[in-house]
């Protein structure tokens, strides 16, 4: 029975897809068997595995608008333990379609539960926005992963997002948990972040995972060659960040 | 009669707000009357000026919904030469609203038009996607400034908004111009992005502005300090970038 975790924050650029693609292809080499859902009309999540989707091609918007079944969508990524539903142009149109849905909050959750038996984790690569697509993911997930990113406006961002997570508990979803906050793009050379996470890890405490994201510019490569890091360069300091974060991911839950 | 210009681009995090606000506080230093408009339910060129919209606070979200008239949400700045509109939570709901509004993507349009004869230029800060927004966005401006990262997502988000602009044009704005492209974040230290200026200025030559902008952390230390970079620090790398920019869009501009 899967756990399904969204990886979101409505601040755009703070590493969501960089997470998402890396933390995916980490348990994968940790043989946990891991479905990537690109929900992202930018359709970052299926570039990071060189995969375009033009319209028409099976995507996730097919699944929601119940045109495909859920398992009609999914592709096979280079590394056995991955799979991938991709996303592309027709899902901008989604959350306009969805508006008129009954249900229209639940479409994901609908399409992710039927694919929980045949995965460990499903991981869902959300856009930079709080609308109707970034509500169905967190009322399909079991937990929110929230990249943070030490910056000013990024940081403005974060309880708009926490207080949308208790909004969606209250209405939609009462299991809802915060799966934790990994800092990410740290900048060792300014004075602001060191600053900016001393205080979020004195906040949130055990909630900020201890493994934090450096800026390492083999992750903004990686994409181009259409691989995760790990695939690209396991030697970098990037690659190797992301498995250390997997491995907290699965030590922290394993307690449970 | 102003020029409105939209500042656009849905990849997330690639210096929309930075240049929004800096740009707009470098032409009202070259005494334009400069009005800035925040369009993005994150309110991060409101909070930029140290303006916290709580829900209810007169703001974009009410003229648009015709609550307020333009002229009521209007706000003085530091700067003598600039006026801004912000933006706050109420906005996120705006999106949805909108839907079933006849003439929905004319709603801006219909505030910006109002208020063209007190201003030089009105710059529209828009969110991280293509949706009814930056689509509301679109049709009010007359022509479109995309702030660009030389990275791999960034550059691959680039075709689709140059499609999205297209399709603005045949459909609801035929006169709908790209103002420019400005290269941002740039960081001298890595080949990729040296690599990609390139081939970009090559592609768009006369379109991409000679000036760029580089990273420099002063320009992400301002907004905590609710100030543009000429206000925080003038004399760093980020803000003389700044009054360039502005200075070679007042070139640009006084030729046509
Ligand atoms: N740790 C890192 N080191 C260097 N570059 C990074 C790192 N993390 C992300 N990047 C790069 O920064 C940019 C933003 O990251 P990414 O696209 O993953 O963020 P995002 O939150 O998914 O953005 P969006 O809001 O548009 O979905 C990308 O070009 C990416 O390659
Ligand atoms: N030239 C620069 N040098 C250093 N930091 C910068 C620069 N431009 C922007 N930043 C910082 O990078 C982050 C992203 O920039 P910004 O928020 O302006 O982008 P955006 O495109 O408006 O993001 P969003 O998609 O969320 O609206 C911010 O924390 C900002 O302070
Ligand atoms: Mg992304
Ligand atoms: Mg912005």
């Amino acid at each position: 029975m899967a756990k399904i975790i969204a990886i979101a924050n409505q601040k755009g650029g703070v590493g969501k897809t960089t997470t998402a693609v890396n933390l995916a292809a980490s348990l994968a080499a940790a043989e946990r068997r891991i479905l990537l859902v690109d929900f992202d009309p930018q359709g970052n999540a299926s570039s990071a595995f060189g995969v375009q989707c033009r319209l028409g091609d099976a995507q996730i918007y097919h699944a929601l608008v119940q045109e495909l079944r859920p398992d009609e969508v999914i592709q096979r990524t280079e590394l056995s333990h991955l799979d991938l539903i991709p996303a592309g142009q027709d899902l901008v149109g989604a959350e306009m379609e969805l508006v008129s849905f009954v249900g229209r909050e639940r479409q994901l959750s609908r399409v992710l539960d039927a694919l929980r038996d045949e995965y460990d984790e499903i991981l869902i690569d959300c856009p930079p926005s709080l609308g109707l697509l970034t509500l169905n993911a967190l009322v399909a997930a079991d937990s929110i992963l929230v990249p943070l990113q030490a910056e000013f406006y990024a940081m403005e961002g974060l309880s708009h997002l926490l207080e949308t997570v208790d909004r969606v508990r209250e209405n939609y979803h009462p299991r809802l948990q915060l799966e934790g906050i990994v800092m990410t793009l740290v900048d060792g050379r300014t004075r602001l972040s060191d600053q900016v996470i001393r205080e979020i890890r004195n906040y949130f405490e055990k909630k900020v995972y201890q493994t934090d994201i450096p800026r390492n510019i083999r992750l903004a490569e990686a994409p181009s060659h259409g691989k995760p890091a790990l695939l690209y360069d396991i030697s970098c300091r990037g690659a190797q960040r992301y498995l250390e974060l997997a491995a907290e991911y699965i030590e922290r839950n394993a307690s449970e």
